[in-house]
């Protein structure tokens, strides 16, 4: 079978007169550059699985403010960034998906999402060849008590703290809060807030500008 | 939202998604992106018997068996690195050796069919009609085309739409899209691949969708918008 890939960037009231050429070049460039990197990446005898390929093209969306995940992601009512993620493959996994949401100090939550599939496969089937994730985790799991947390077992769904704690014995990057922020997300948040308290829509959705929806 | 679906040469779909959420929405909100089967899904399954009764994609397949051809005995891997040197969509190997008369009617023949979707858009309205999975089990119940299944839940007047009522349009209820692979492999007893298919699904209700996809030709396209 011919290999693909494809990835998004958000959808939304993404209206063609309400956006600059400047700012249509910006996500050009950046979709297609991410787009480019993953397929060149696909041919790196390393990286051949469908898994790392398209994780590998999502910690580059994240990494990027144009789109609402990671750096650049949107604000709650409360000024708060609270990161979401998901990872599913069609085959080779007994867990087969994960998702880990309620995300504040992870950079990059899809990789918290892949470890997790990985880890779940040495829990569920006792296989213990997992790469590098799991190595590292049985690492620092050793040397650090607080992270002597049960691992994600076979768990699918994990929220918070727990999944921040697992996020570091995975070795996985954590930042402070304020790497998430930018400042148009936060001008869209605080706009929002206003039309809403001014009984002129409400907070989530504009009509006459893309709000990211998630 | 942002999002990834990527397939392999063995037809293994994995499906990346990444969000922060609606805009101001309520600190605690979960979103469709880490429940499964509202924002993701990716999915494997295997459809014997005959594929001439078989829906319209499948049509070809009937075709491609009656083709003359040399026999020739590769090992598969070898037969599925010169089957993707040729031009697709539809593939056509006249290296491959053609199955024993008594496939010929397509008995023996497995279709194995996965598709694997990320979606982008108000993820409340993705988790009222669990979108993800319902596109998987549209393809794989109702026997028709992944890209079909997309347009019936993501397209315009699609189940997101229906899910969100008089609000469609002014509170950005059930408004989104999706992106997403589907792939087709057909072999028969021996474990030959007789025909494979890959397919990118992209569709969306909204004013416009970022994404991007390498084409059939190799080529990196990308669109915002139906009529880019």
């Amino acid at each position: 079978v011919k290999p693909r890939i494809i990835i998004h960037g958000g959808a939304g009231n993404i209206r063609r007169e309400s956006m600059t050429a400047d700012q249509y070049q910006q996500y050009r460039h950046s979709l297609l550059s991410i787009l480019i990197a993953s397929q060149i990446t696909s041919t790196d005898v390393y990286m051949r699985t469908p898994k790392e390929i398209a994780t590998y093209a999502v910690v580059k969306l994240e990494n990027d403010p144009l789109f609402n995940s990671g750096h650049g992601a949107v604000f709650t009512r409360d000024g708060i960034n609270e990161l979401e993620a998901s990872v599913m493959v069609s085959r080779g996994f007994a867990k087969r998906a994960v998702g880990v949401t309620g995300l504040r100090t992870i950079k990059n939550p899809i990789l918290l999402a892949k470890a997790m599939l990985e880890h779940g496969d040495r829990d569920l089937v006792g296989n213990t060849d997992l790469g590098w994730a799991a190595k590292v985790a049985l690492e620092n799991e050793a040397d650090d008590p607080e992270l002597d947390v049960p691992s994600a077992q076979g768990h699918t769904l994990i929220h918070g703290k727990t999944a921040e704690t697992l996020a570091k014995k995975y070795g996985l990057e954590t930042v402070d809060p304020s790497y998430l922020f930018t400042q148009k997300r936060w001008d869209e948040h605080v706009r929002g807030l206003e039309k809403e308290k001014q009984n002129r829509g409400n907070a989530t959705w504009s009509i006459d500008e893309y709000i990211p929806q998630g | 939202t942002c999002g990834a679906v990527a397939l392999d040469r063995n037809g293994v779909l994995c499906v990346a998604t990444s969000t922060g959420g609606i805009t101001n929405k309520l600190t605690g909100r979960i979103g469709d992106t880490p429940v499964v089967g509202a924002g993701f899904w990716a999915e494997e399954w295997s459809e014997k018997g005959d594929p001439s009764a078989s829906r319209a994609p499948w049509g070809r397949l009937t075709e491609y068996l009656e083709m003359p051809g040399p026999i020739v005995e590769l090992t598969s891997t070898l037969r599925n690195f010169l089957a993707d040197c040729l031009p697709t969509p539809f593939m056509y190997n006249p290296l491959a050796p053609r199955p024993h008369p008594s496939h010929a009617r397509g008995i023996d023949i497995e279709v194995i069919r996965s598709t694997a979707v990320s979606g982008t858009g108000n993820g409340d309205s993705f988790l009222r009609v669990a979108a993800a999975r319902s596109v998987a089990s549209i393809a794989r119940w109702a026997g028709v085309s992944a890209s079909d299944a997309v347009n019936r839940i993501a397209g315009r007047g699609g189940e997101l739409e229906k899910s969100a009522g008089s609000r469609w349009g002014k509170t950005g209820e059930g408004e989104g899209g999706m992106i997403g692979i589907e792939c087709v492999i057909a072999m028969n007893k021996l474990g030959t691949v007789l025909y494979s298919r890959s397919e990118i699904l992209q569709d969306h209700n909204c004013a416009g969708m970022f994404r991007a996809w390498i084409r059939d030709d190799g080529l990196a396209e990308m669109k915002i918008w139906h009529e880019d």
